[in-house]
């Protein structure tokens, strides 16, 4: 464990309390794309199948804890707020991340075994999971700060994950391809998104499209 | 580099 993991660590877990906020205290789920909340109970459903594979008691709750917590933020948005999700503003077409995602873990993964490849499924997806948020964002044109919150946290938390790469190969000299790669595509997602939360957000304005 | 793989990270 390093600075930037266990910070990153913290601001994803600081992202999904912003969002559980966001939606108990506006009693809504709208402008929160249910398809990237769906893909991330997946990513954690996939990647998580080593529950019982001890590593440390840390490693352990927070995957509990993310998993957990992913499902409830489904069933509060497909049951308790139903009412406040707007489908027809949600229109990405995950059957094809998913497609993909599952192709590219059939090939390039480190060990070809059903949880290995489950495994590098989930790195890939996470990596995209995000996209139906953002196409939904720009489509909108504009979010609620709370929800710029939430989005902020969440690509930190990937930026923070590339830092302590960085930290990890020189000091344990650890390699690992796979999530880099995935890792840098899914930080450079953020990038448009990072650039009008600091014009806009930071600068007490509300979040809008140029 | 090891082909056992850990994923010691979340």
């Amino acid at each position: 464990m390093n600075f930037f993991r266990l910070t990153a660590d913290l601001m994803h877990l600081l992202s999904i309390f912003v969002l559980l906020l966001k939606i108990q205290k506006t009693r809504s789920c709208s402008g929160i794309s249910f398809k990237t909340q769906l893909l991330y109970a997946v990513v954690f459903v996939t990647r998580y199948l080593d529950l019982l594979k001890w590593i440390s008691l840390y490693n352990t709750l927070m995957k509990i804890f993310f998993i957990a917590s992913s499902i409830y933020i489904l069933y509060l948005m497909k049951i308790k707020f139903r009412a406040t999700y707007d489908p027809s503003q949600d229109t990405f077409r995950i059957e094809f991340l998913l497609g993909a995602c599952l192709l590219l873990a059939l090939v390039f993964n480190y060990t070809f075994t059903f949880i290995e490849v489950l495994w590098t499924f989930s790195i890939y997806l996470e990596a995209v999971a995000i996209l139906p948020q953002l196409f939904m964002l720009s489509r909108t044109g504009e979010a609620e700060t709370i929800t710029t919150h939430y989005l902020f946290a969440l690509g930190a938390y990937r930026g923070l994950y590339l830092l302590n790469w960085i930290w990890r190969f020189y000091t344990e000299h650890h390699i690992d391809w796979i999530v880099w790669v995935a890792g840098a595509i899914q930080t450079a997602l953020y990038s448009d998104f990072f650039y009008i939360y600091y014009k806009k957000v930071l600068h007490g304005q509300k979040f809008e499209l140029p | 580099h090891n082909t056992e793989h850990k994923h010691d990270e979340l």
